[in-house]
C-alpha cells in the first residue's frame, strides 16, 4: 500500500510514522523544510513543497498512491485544494481533517471520503470519562450504545458473573475483565487480562470491567451496584 | 462538578463546550482575548489571563475545581507550570495533553493524573482503519485486544450466528450488528442497530459487525471468511 501524507504537523507526522512502522510506503509532504528533514529517514520519501502546486504533486508521484491523508490544519484553503487535487489525480481514498462541522461538510462536498477531527473526538471522549467516575475507556459503537471500561462498582465485588447475570438483567455484555494484583515481590502492580470471562469468575476489588451496552442500561447497572 | 480548562485552542475549546453542554460548571482560561470572547456566552466563566500567573489562577477560583484540563499546546513551559500550580492549589484531578512520550513523562512526574495526545491517538486509529480494509471502527481494550467494527466478510453472509460459532471457534465475541437497508421509499439507506444478536440471526450483505477479541483471533476470522 502506498500512502501520501500532506502536512507533517502533530497529526500528519504521527500518521506518517505509524503507517511507515506498518510497512506502508509513505510519501510525506510539507512546506516547512525542518519538518521534512526531521522525518526523511523514517519514511520512503519526504518532500518539501507547497501542496497547492498541482504540477508538483503529480511530478512527485502523489497521484499513484492508494490513500492520501490531508493533514494541513490552519490553512483551510490549502486543505481544500489538497483534497480537490488529490481527487483530480484519481486517488481512490482521501482522508482529511476538519476543524468544525462546516469545514467537514465542505471537504466532503469537494471529494474527501473520510473526515477526522482529532481534537474534538479526544475532547468528547475525555468528557465521557470525566462525567462518569470510574470510566477509564469509552468508545461509541452507535448512538447511545458503547463499549466502556469501568472500575468494578462496589456492589459487584465478590459476585460471580453467573450471579450478576448482566446479559439477562441489564442487556449488558461483559467482554473482558482486567485484574490488577501486586507482583510477587510486592513492589509493583501487574495487570492480568481476562478476555474470555466464564460464569464462575468472580469480580475482585480493583477490577476493571469492559462492558458493551446501551448508555441507559450501563447507567442502570452502575446505579444498582455503586 | 466544576471544571477548569486552561488553553482554548481546538482541543481545549471542544472540551470546555462538551462539559458545559453536559451541565458542568466550566471556567475557561486563555491569554488570547479573542478566544476568551468567542466562548464567554457558552460557559460559566471565561477569563483572559496568563495561566502561569499563580496568584491570578487562585483569585479566579481555579483552586476550587474538581478537574483541571491543561490544554496548552506549543508552550510546554506554560503547560508544565499550569500542571504544577494546579496540583499546588490542591485540584484533585489534572488532565494534560502532551505532544510526545517524553513530554508525557515529564507531565506525569510533575503531577498530571492523566495524559492525552489527541493527534497521535487519532493518527493511530486512522492507521488501523487504513491497514485493514473494511474496518470502520477500532478501539483498543488492552495490548493486542480490541473492539473492531468491520464490514461482514463475504464468507459470513447468509450464515447464522449459531453456524458461525464465533466464540468457540475464534474466541471472538460478536457484540452488535449494524444492518443497512433501503428506506421504504427507496431513496435512502437507514441503519438498524441490533445490540443483542441472537443465535438465529443471519448475517446479511452490507452488515457491519462489532467484534471483540484478540488481534490475532480477529485476523484469523477475517482470513477464514474473506
Ligand atoms: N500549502 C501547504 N503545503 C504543504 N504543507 C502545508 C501547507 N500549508 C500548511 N502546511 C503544513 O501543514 C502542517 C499542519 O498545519 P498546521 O500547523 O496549520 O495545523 P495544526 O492544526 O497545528 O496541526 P497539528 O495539530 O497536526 O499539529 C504544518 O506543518 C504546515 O507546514
Ligand atoms: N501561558 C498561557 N496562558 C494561557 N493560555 C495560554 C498560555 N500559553 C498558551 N495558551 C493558549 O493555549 C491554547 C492552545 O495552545 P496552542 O495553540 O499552542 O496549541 P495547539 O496544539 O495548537 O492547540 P489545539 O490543537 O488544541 O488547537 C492557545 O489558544 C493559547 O493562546
Amino acid at each position: 500500500m502506498k500512502c501520501a501524507v500532506i502536512g507533517l504537523g502533530q497529526f500528519g507526522k504521527a500518521a506518517a510514522l505509524a503507517l511507515a512502522r506498518n510497512g506502508v510506503e509513505v510519501i510525506g509532504v510539507d512546506e516547512d523544510m525542518e519538518l521534512v528533514d526531521d522525518i526523511k529517514d523514517e519514511i520512503s520519501l519526504a518532500v518539501r513543497m507547497d501542496a497547492t502546486d498541482e504540477g508538483s504533486l503529480e511530478s512527485h508521484g502523489i497521484g499513484q498512491v492508494n490513500v492520501l491523508v490531508a493533514a494541513i490544519g490552519a490553512n483551510f484553503e490549502a486543505q481544500v485544494l489538497t483534497v480537490v487535487y488529490a481527487k483530480k489525480l484519481g486517488i481512490p481514498k482521501v482522508v482529511a481533517r476538519a476543524m468544525t462541522p462546516v469545514h467537514a461538510r465542505i471537504l466532503h462536498l469537494v471529494g474527501a471520503d473520510e473526515i477526522l477531527n482529532p481534537e474534538e473526538e479526544a475532547a468528547n471522549r475525555l468528557v465521557q470519562r470525566l462525567l462518569i467516575p470510574g470510566i477509564s475507556g469509552y468508545f461509541e459503537l452507535a448512538e447511545s450504545f458503547s463499549v466502556v471500561e469501568i472500575d468494578a462498582p462496589a456492589g459487584t465485588v465478590g459476585k460471580s458473573l453467573l450471579q450478576l447475570d448482566l446479559r439477562r438483567k441489564f442487556r449488558i455484555n461483559l467482554v473482558a475483565i482486567k485484574h490488577r494484583s501486586p507482583n510477587p515481590d510486592g513492589t509493583s502492580m501487574r495487570e492480568e487480562f481476562n478476555p474470555v470471562p466464564s460464569p464462575d469468575d468472580r469480580i475482585r476489588f480493583g477490577d476493571v470491567l469492559a462492558l458493551v451496552g446501551s448508555d441507559l442500561d450501563l447507567a442502570s447497572f452502575m446505579a444498582e451496584f455503586s
